[in-house]
């Protein structure tokens, strides 16, 4: 075999070791060893590395465990907000879109930017729009709730702290 | 925030990050994520980054360009570029978080400063490795 790897992140400021149940801690390896097996499978079998951060990136959208895609946190209306960008080491494309609402897979929409468009970074309803022209998923507000985000949330949206991910407590204000 | 940094046969690097951005934020707050060269910088001739943490310090430090250019012109390795970055330099700007990176050469490098950081990364025919820092 070739020189291939991988490496993913689930973010930070999650749960601290110390805080995650032992159901936790399973259910959060289970999600990290499935993203990274998945884009491991792909580059042995010859895929490319752009291919392979794409799905491991997609799983990973698709766990409401992690702070992306279906597990995005609330915002202060309580909506969801979600950014994504990739990058080719290769060629040095790169596509990007910011504040996108209602869409699936962000990374997908910012594999089309990578791809289908001139630019580098879309955002809000004009990103929206560009995922609709090129038949990416949308899915409703409810496919993004999260009781555990939502009780987060529901902790500070009187106030102006804003949290990184799941941070259990707060006691700074960023930014 | 939730990204992936990968090597493939033909030597070719990328990078990706996704994120809902942070609980509770106003006014169309983006973080560093979709901007590249921030949270997200892929160059096969040094490396490929994806970042996680707080976005308005990594837009500052312009981290994972600077890690790149770290390689590139100061001729330091992966892992002593990205400590730099995120070590110190981040730590000076009183920035929580990390990346992770990888090169050309298969080098996987997970370096970060903050607590809660939940990694994974397999190589070649190696096991996986999954870890949950702190």
């Amino acid at each position: 075999m070739k020189n291939i790897a991988i490496a993913i992140h689930g973010g930070a400021g999650t749960i601290t070791k110390k805080n995650l149940t032992p159901e936790q801690d399973k259910a959060y390896r289970a999600g990290l060893q499935e993203a990274v097996t998945a884009g491991h499978g792909l580059l042995a079998a010859g895929g490319s590395a752009l291919d392979a951060v794409d799905l491991a990136v997609t799983l990973l959208e698709d766990n409401p465990l992690f702070n992306a895609g279906r597990g995005s946190v609330f915002t202060k209306e309580g909506k969801h907000e979600m950014d994504a960008a990739i990058m080719c080491g290769n060629t040095l494309e790169a596509g990007a879109v910011a504040g996108v609402r209602s869409v699936k897979n962000p990374i997908k929409l910012a594999r089309a930017v990578l791809e289908h468009s001139d630019h580098v970074m879309l955002s809000g309803y004009g990103a929206e729009d560009f995922a609709r022209n090129h038949g990416l998923a949308f899915a409703p507000e409810a496919y993004f709730f999260d009781a555990h985000r939502y009780k987060q949330w529901s902790e500070v949206r009187d106030s102006a702290v804003f949290m990184l991910d799941h941070t259990e407590q707060v006691d700074a204000k960023f930014g | 925030t939730v990204g992936a940094v990968a090597l493939d046969q033909n030597g070719h690097t990328a990078a990706a990050t996704s994120t809902g951005g942070m609980t509770n934020k106003n006014y169309n707050r983006i973080g560093d994520t979709p901007i590249i060269g921030a949270g997200t910088y892929a160059n096969n001739a040094t490396c490929a980054i994806s970042c996680t943490g707080h976005g308005e310090y990594f837009m500052r430090a312009v981290v994972a360009y600077d890690v790149s250019c770290l390689i590139e012109y100061k001729g330091l390795s992966l892992q002593q570029a990205c400590d730099e970055v995120v070590m110190q330099k981040l730590v000076r700007f009183g920035g929580e978080g990390g990346l992770i990176a990888l090169n050309k050469a298969g080098e996987v490098v997970l370096s970060f400063n903050s607590e809660g950081m939940y990694r994974a990364s397999k190589k070649n025919g190696e096991p996986t490795f999954v870890g949950i820092y702190r």
